[in-house]
Protein backbone atom coordinates (compact mmCIF):
# COMPACT_ATOMS: atom_id res chain seq x y z
CA UNK A 1 0.00 0.00 0.00
CA UNK A 2 1.01 3.69 -0.43
CA UNK A 3 0.68 6.07 2.14
CA UNK A 4 -0.92 9.19 0.66
CA UNK A 5 1.94 12.18 2.88
CA UNK A 6 -0.41 14.43 4.83
CA UNK A 7 -1.69 17.91 3.22
CA UNK A 8 0.59 20.47 4.34
CA UNK A 9 -1.43 22.92 6.17
CA UNK A 10 -2.29 25.84 4.08
CA UNK A 11 -2.57 29.36 6.06
CA UNK A 12 -6.39 30.99 5.60
CA UNK A 13 -5.76 34.54 4.27
CA UNK A 14 -8.07 37.00 5.79
CA UNK A 15 -10.42 38.33 2.92
CA UNK A 16 -9.37 41.67 2.97
CA UNK A 17 -10.53 44.92 2.21
CA UNK A 18 -13.72 45.23 3.40
CA UNK A 19 -16.90 45.66 1.83
CA UNK A 20 -17.08 49.03 0.88
CA UNK A 21 -20.31 51.28 2.67
CA UNK A 22 -20.63 54.39 0.65
CA UNK A 23 -18.15 54.38 -2.72
CA UNK A 24 -14.63 53.62 -3.81
CA UNK A 25 -12.86 57.11 -4.26
CA UNK B 1 4.36 35.72 33.15
CA UNK B 2 3.89 31.85 33.61
CA UNK B 3 7.00 30.20 32.95
CA UNK B 4 7.11 27.23 30.75
CA UNK B 5 7.93 25.91 27.37
CA UNK B 6 8.03 29.09 24.52
CA UNK B 7 4.85 29.43 22.92
CA UNK B 8 5.04 31.36 19.42
CA UNK B 9 2.96 34.47 19.38
CA UNK B 10 0.80 33.60 16.57
CA UNK B 11 -1.62 36.23 14.97
CA UNK B 12 -5.35 35.29 14.49
CA UNK B 13 -6.70 35.41 11.13
CA UNK B 14 -10.04 37.33 11.21
CA UNK B 15 -11.67 38.90 7.94
CA UNK B 16 -12.46 42.46 7.43
CA UNK B 17 -15.81 42.24 7.70
CA UNK B 18 -15.95 40.01 10.46
CA UNK B 19 -18.45 41.46 13.15
CA UNK B 20 -15.18 41.63 15.06
CA UNK B 21 -13.32 44.05 13.14
CA UNK B 22 -16.05 45.90 13.10
CA UNK B 23 -16.98 46.76 16.52
CA UNK B 24 -12.74 47.77 16.62
CA UNK B 25 -13.55 50.00 13.34
CA UNK B 26 -16.62 51.59 14.82
CA UNK B 27 -14.30 52.21 18.34
CA UNK B 28 -11.72 53.91 16.37
CA UNK B 29 -13.48 56.08 14.22
CA UNK B 30 -15.57 57.07 17.13
CA UNK B 31 -12.37 57.81 18.59
CA UNK B 32 -10.91 59.52 16.03
CA UNK B 33 -14.21 61.84 15.10
CA UNK B 34 -13.91 62.84 19.46
CA UNK B 35 -10.58 63.66 19.19
CA UNK B 36 -10.38 65.77 15.87
CA UNK B 37 -9.63 69.67 16.66
CA UNK B 38 -10.94 70.83 13.54
CA UNK B 39 -12.38 69.95 10.36
CA UNK B 40 -15.27 67.60 9.88
CA UNK B 41 -16.66 64.47 11.18
CA UNK B 42 -15.46 60.83 8.98
CA UNK B 43 -17.57 58.00 8.24
CA UNK B 44 -16.02 54.57 7.86
CA UNK B 45 -16.10 53.73 4.55
CA UNK B 46 -14.10 50.45 4.66
CA UNK B 47 -11.62 48.19 6.69
CA UNK B 48 -8.62 47.79 4.24
CA UNK B 49 -7.07 45.68 6.52
CA UNK B 50 -6.83 43.99 9.53
CA UNK B 51 -3.84 42.38 11.75
CA UNK B 52 -4.57 40.44 15.73
CA UNK B 53 -1.61 39.50 17.40
CA UNK B 54 -1.59 38.43 21.12
CA UNK B 55 -0.29 40.33 23.66
CA UNK B 56 1.68 38.98 26.88
CA UNK B 57 0.51 38.25 29.53
CA UNK B 58 -2.85 38.73 28.39
CA UNK B 59 -5.17 40.58 25.42
CA UNK B 60 -4.39 40.89 22.08
CA UNK B 61 -3.62 43.78 19.69
CA UNK B 62 -5.80 45.18 16.78
CA UNK B 63 -3.74 46.72 13.83
CA UNK B 64 -6.47 48.23 11.06
CA UNK B 65 -6.11 50.27 8.76
CA UNK B 66 -9.48 51.97 7.39
CA UNK B 67 -10.90 54.16 4.72
CA UNK B 68 -12.62 57.02 5.87
CA UNK B 69 -14.83 59.52 4.40
CA UNK B 70 -15.68 63.47 5.12
CA UNK B 71 -19.46 63.70 6.55
CA UNK B 72 -21.35 67.06 6.23
CA UNK B 73 -21.12 67.80 9.99
CA UNK B 74 -18.16 69.72 11.47
CA UNK B 75 -16.32 68.90 14.69
CA UNK B 76 -18.52 71.29 16.33
CA UNK B 77 -21.90 70.16 15.21
CA UNK B 78 -23.25 67.74 18.42
CA UNK B 79 -25.00 65.02 16.15
CA UNK B 80 -23.02 61.84 16.51
CA UNK B 81 -21.48 61.12 13.27
CA UNK B 82 -23.30 57.81 12.29
CA UNK B 83 -26.28 60.30 12.05
CA UNK B 84 -24.47 62.42 9.73
CA UNK B 85 -25.06 62.67 5.61
CA UNK B 86 -21.40 61.43 3.83
CA UNK B 87 -20.57 63.98 1.29
CA UNK B 88 -21.40 62.94 -2.23
CA UNK B 89 -18.68 62.23 -4.57
CA UNK B 90 -19.81 65.22 -6.52
CA UNK B 91 -18.78 67.77 -3.75
CA UNK B 92 -14.93 66.85 -3.94
CA UNK B 93 -14.89 64.47 -1.10
CA UNK B 94 -12.08 64.58 1.06
CA UNK B 95 -11.36 60.94 2.11
CA UNK B 96 -9.00 59.95 5.51
CA UNK B 97 -6.70 57.08 5.47
CA UNK B 98 -6.23 55.74 9.23
CA UNK B 99 -3.77 53.17 11.01
CA UNK B 100 -5.20 52.42 14.49
CA UNK B 101 -4.04 50.03 16.89
CA UNK B 102 -6.53 49.00 19.82
CA UNK B 103 -6.23 46.74 22.76
CA UNK B 104 -8.66 44.16 23.37
CA UNK B 105 -8.73 43.01 27.07
CA UNK B 106 -11.76 40.93 29.05
CA UNK B 107 -13.94 41.47 25.78
CA UNK B 108 -13.73 45.74 25.69
CA UNK B 109 -11.53 47.49 23.14
CA UNK B 110 -9.18 50.82 23.95
CA UNK B 111 -7.56 52.75 21.74
CA UNK B 112 -3.72 52.43 21.94
CA UNK B 113 -2.57 54.84 19.05
CA UNK B 114 -3.88 56.19 15.50
CA UNK B 115 -2.30 58.00 12.28
CA UNK B 116 -4.63 59.69 10.23
CA UNK B 117 -4.00 61.44 6.84
CA UNK B 118 -6.30 63.07 5.09
CA UNK B 119 -6.92 64.45 1.70
CA UNK B 120 -9.56 65.52 -0.84
CA UNK B 121 -10.13 63.38 -3.67
CA UNK B 122 -8.10 64.37 -7.33
CA UNK B 123 -9.11 67.18 -9.43
CA UNK B 124 -8.81 64.48 -12.02
CA UNK B 125 -11.35 62.57 -10.81
CA UNK B 126 -14.03 64.86 -9.84
CA UNK B 127 -13.78 66.16 -14.07
CA UNK B 128 -14.08 62.66 -15.10
CA UNK B 129 -17.17 61.89 -12.83
CA UNK B 130 -18.53 65.60 -13.05
CA UNK B 131 -17.29 68.02 -15.55
CA UNK B 132 -19.13 71.44 -14.44
CA UNK B 133 -18.72 70.53 -10.75
CA UNK B 134 -16.83 72.87 -8.56
CA UNK B 135 -13.48 71.88 -6.63
CA UNK B 136 -12.61 72.69 -3.25
CA UNK B 137 -10.80 76.42 -3.01
CA UNK B 138 -7.29 76.77 -0.96
CA UNK B 139 -8.83 77.90 2.30
CA UNK B 140 -6.64 81.23 2.62
CA UNK B 141 -7.30 81.85 -0.92
CA UNK B 142 -8.23 86.06 -0.65
CA UNK B 143 -11.66 85.50 -2.80
CA UNK B 144 -12.66 82.65 0.39
CA UNK B 145 -11.43 84.80 3.63
CA UNK B 146 -13.70 87.85 2.29
CA UNK B 147 -16.64 85.78 1.33
CA UNK B 148 -16.38 84.34 5.00
CA UNK B 149 -15.86 88.01 6.38
CA UNK B 150 -18.56 89.68 4.65
CA UNK B 151 -20.98 86.42 5.26
CA UNK B 152 -20.62 86.38 9.10
CA UNK B 153 -20.56 90.44 8.93
CA UNK B 154 -24.31 90.12 7.60
CA UNK B 155 -25.36 87.83 10.06
CA UNK B 156 -24.02 89.65 12.98
CA UNK B 157 -25.95 93.32 11.34
CA UNK B 158 -28.57 91.09 11.06
CA UNK B 159 -29.15 89.62 14.54
CA UNK B 160 -28.38 91.90 17.60
CA UNK B 161 -28.51 89.72 20.29
CA UNK B 162 -26.06 87.57 20.01
CA UNK B 163 -22.54 88.24 17.98
CA UNK B 164 -20.45 84.86 16.41
CA UNK B 165 -17.18 84.94 15.48
CA UNK B 166 -15.20 82.94 13.33
CA UNK B 167 -13.60 79.38 14.56
CA UNK B 168 -12.44 78.06 11.40
CA UNK B 169 -12.98 78.05 7.55
CA UNK B 170 -13.84 74.03 6.55
CA UNK B 171 -14.70 74.33 3.29
CA UNK B 172 -14.72 76.76 0.02
CA UNK B 173 -15.43 76.63 -3.00
CA UNK B 174 -15.48 78.94 -6.28
CA UNK B 175 -18.32 78.54 -8.72
CA UNK B 176 -18.43 80.46 -11.84
CA UNK B 177 -22.08 81.36 -13.95
CA UNK B 178 -22.60 83.06 -11.76
CA UNK B 179 -19.31 83.73 -10.01
CA UNK B 180 -19.53 83.13 -6.79
CA UNK B 181 -17.91 82.15 -3.90
CA UNK B 182 -19.64 79.20 -1.19
CA UNK B 183 -18.00 78.74 1.93
CA UNK B 184 -18.75 76.75 5.12
CA UNK B 185 -17.29 78.03 8.51
CA UNK B 186 -17.50 77.28 11.88
CA UNK B 187 -18.00 79.80 15.16
CA UNK B 188 -18.42 80.71 18.20
CA UNK B 189 -20.56 82.25 20.04
CA UNK B 190 -19.13 85.38 22.33
CA UNK B 191 -20.23 87.29 25.56
CA UNK B 192 -21.60 90.48 23.11
CA UNK B 193 -24.35 91.67 21.74
CA UNK B 194 -24.28 92.98 18.58
CA UNK B 195 -24.40 96.74 20.21
CA UNK B 196 -21.52 95.75 22.27
CA UNK B 197 -19.65 94.28 19.37
CA UNK B 198 -19.65 97.61 17.64
CA UNK B 199 -18.24 99.21 20.58
CA UNK B 200 -15.49 97.28 21.59
CA UNK B 201 -15.58 93.83 19.29
CA UNK B 202 -11.60 93.07 21.28
CA UNK B 203 -13.35 92.49 24.19
CA UNK B 204 -15.98 89.78 22.88
CA UNK B 205 -14.87 86.93 24.20
CA UNK B 206 -16.09 83.24 23.58
CA UNK B 207 -18.85 82.35 25.60
CA UNK B 208 -19.82 78.75 27.77
CA UNK B 209 -18.14 77.03 24.71
CA UNK B 210 -21.45 77.38 22.59
CA UNK B 211 -20.77 76.87 18.91
CA UNK B 212 -22.12 77.08 14.88
CA UNK B 213 -21.88 76.26 11.96
CA UNK B 214 -22.62 78.37 9.10
CA UNK B 215 -22.72 78.31 4.90
CA UNK B 216 -23.32 81.06 2.50
CA UNK B 217 -22.32 81.79 -0.79
CA UNK B 218 -21.52 85.61 -2.31
CA UNK B 219 -21.81 86.71 -5.02
CA UNK B 220 -19.41 89.07 -6.84
CA UNK B 221 -21.78 91.81 -6.92
CA UNK B 222 -22.18 91.42 -3.25
CA UNK B 223 -25.38 89.75 -2.80
CA UNK B 224 -24.92 87.40 0.14
CA UNK B 225 -26.60 84.23 1.17
CA UNK B 226 -25.81 83.31 4.65
CA UNK B 227 -27.85 80.79 7.25
CA UNK B 228 -26.02 79.78 10.14
CA UNK B 229 -27.34 77.09 13.23
CA UNK B 230 -25.99 77.51 16.87
CA UNK B 231 -25.71 74.33 19.10
CA UNK B 232 -26.03 74.44 22.63
CA UNK B 233 -22.81 74.05 25.16
CA UNK B 234 -20.32 71.62 24.41
CA UNK B 235 -17.45 70.13 25.75
CA UNK B 236 -14.83 70.86 22.82
CA UNK B 237 -10.63 71.00 23.78
CA UNK B 238 -10.57 73.51 21.16
CA UNK B 239 -7.47 76.13 21.78
CA UNK B 240 -7.98 79.67 21.86
CA UNK B 241 -6.08 82.00 20.67
CA UNK B 242 -7.32 85.06 21.07
CA UNK B 243 -4.76 87.89 18.82
CA UNK B 244 -7.47 90.97 19.93
CA UNK B 245 -8.41 90.97 15.95
CA UNK B 246 -11.52 90.51 14.38
CA UNK B 247 -11.72 87.30 12.96
CA UNK B 248 -10.60 85.11 15.97
CA UNK B 249 -9.31 82.27 15.06
CA UNK B 250 -9.14 79.32 17.01
CA UNK B 251 -6.75 76.47 16.21
CA UNK B 252 -6.90 76.41 12.69
CA UNK B 253 -4.16 73.58 12.19
CA UNK B 254 -4.00 74.75 8.57
CA UNK B 255 -5.17 76.33 4.66
CA UNK B 256 -5.47 73.11 3.13
CA UNK B 257 -8.25 70.40 2.99
CA UNK B 258 -4.39 68.02 3.48
CA UNK B 259 -4.31 66.92 7.53
CA UNK B 260 -1.92 64.59 9.02
CA UNK B 261 -2.61 63.43 13.02
CA UNK B 262 -0.39 61.46 14.93
CA UNK B 263 -1.06 60.10 18.58
CA UNK B 264 0.18 57.53 20.90
CA UNK B 265 -2.11 57.14 23.93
Amino acid sequence: PVATPPAAPVAKLPLCPGRIRHYQV
Amino acid sequence: IPVGPFQPLLSRVIDCDDPESEEAAAIAVDYINSHNLHGYKFALNSIEKIKVLPRRPTGELFLLELDLLQTECHIVNPLPAENCTVRPITDHVVEGECDVKLLKLDGSFSMLSRKCHSKPDSAEDIIQICPDCPLLAVLNDTRVINAVNLALAQYNGEHEDVYLRLVEIGRAQILHLPDSVSVEFAVVVTNCSGKDAQEHVDGCLPEDQRFGFCKASVLTEGNITVSCEVYGHQTLCLKFSITGVAPLVIAIAGVTHDHLTKEHL
